[in-house]
């Protein structure tokens, strides 16, 4: 990995977050 | 070799030498992720944030979300005592980090909560600062640097009026808290490398 964001996952918990991905979220 | 991640986040610097290196990863998840969309979540609170297009909002929060993160944990960093406080509640003294192998990311985590929070800032204060933080023009990969610029300009003036209200008589403290910024990269950076040299599989 060259991005250190890409190797933690961090784009992918944003974008889903972002979007407001209700099943993603704890309870 | 043992993996140790000194990241407040984590329940704790070293786990069992058993563990696999993706059991170690899965656990910190459990605490990084729930961090990361906290810092999603307060940055749909920003006024004009969901109005900059969908990447520039990913570009910002990928490019921020350590600093942000950084500045709400400032006070895990126990400067007097020189000891950090992970989010299970264990505390750790700097020294037995460092002989676990973590040196100069640590020391400047200090230095800069120290000088954070020796300008003892309020809630809203520290909450605005963040904003300013999180909505930098100058990250790389913005589409629209003109729409992330103005809503910055528009955050700063903010925080140097709300800075100027609290403490009228120090006109110096506005500056000494823009001047964190740069901190926060270098931090960002330094922080950006150790992940480099952690490869998750």
């Amino acid at each position: 990995f060259s991005d250190p964001a890409s190797n933690l996952g961090l784009e992918d918990i944003i974008r889903k977050a972002l979007m407001g991905n209700l099943e993603e979220r704890p309870e | 070799k043992d993996i140790v991640l000194a990241c407040p986040m984590n329940m704790c610097p070293q786990d069992k030498p058993n563990k696999t290196p993706q059991e170690i990863w899965e656990d910190f998840s459990l605490s990084f992720t729930p961090a990361v969309r906290e810092v999603v979540e307060f940055a749909k609170h920003i006024p004009g944030f969901s109005a900059l297009s969908e990447n520039d909002q990913v570009t910002l929060l990928k490019a921020g979300t350590f600093e942000v993160l950084t500045v709400r944990f400032a006070s895990l960093f126990n400067v007097k005592e020189q000891t950090v406080t992970f989010i299970s509640g264990a505390t750790y003294s700097l020294e037995a980090l460092k002989g676990m192998g973590m040196g100069g990311l640590l020391d400047t985590m200090f230095e800069f909560s120290e000088k954070l929070n020796s300008l003892e800032l309020t809630a809203e204060e520290l909450g605005l600062f963040t904003a300013v933080v999180l909505v930098s023009a100058d990250r790389s990969g913005i589409e629209n640097i003109n729409s992330v610029e103005l809503l910055q300009e528009s955050l700063i003036r903010a925080l140097r009026a709300l800075v100027s209200k609290s403490n009228p008589c120090d006109v110096s403290r506005f500056t000494k808290l823009l001047l964190k910024m740069p901190d926060l990269r270098t931090l960002n950076n330094m922080h950006s490398e150790k992940l480099l040299s952690f490869r998750i599989d």
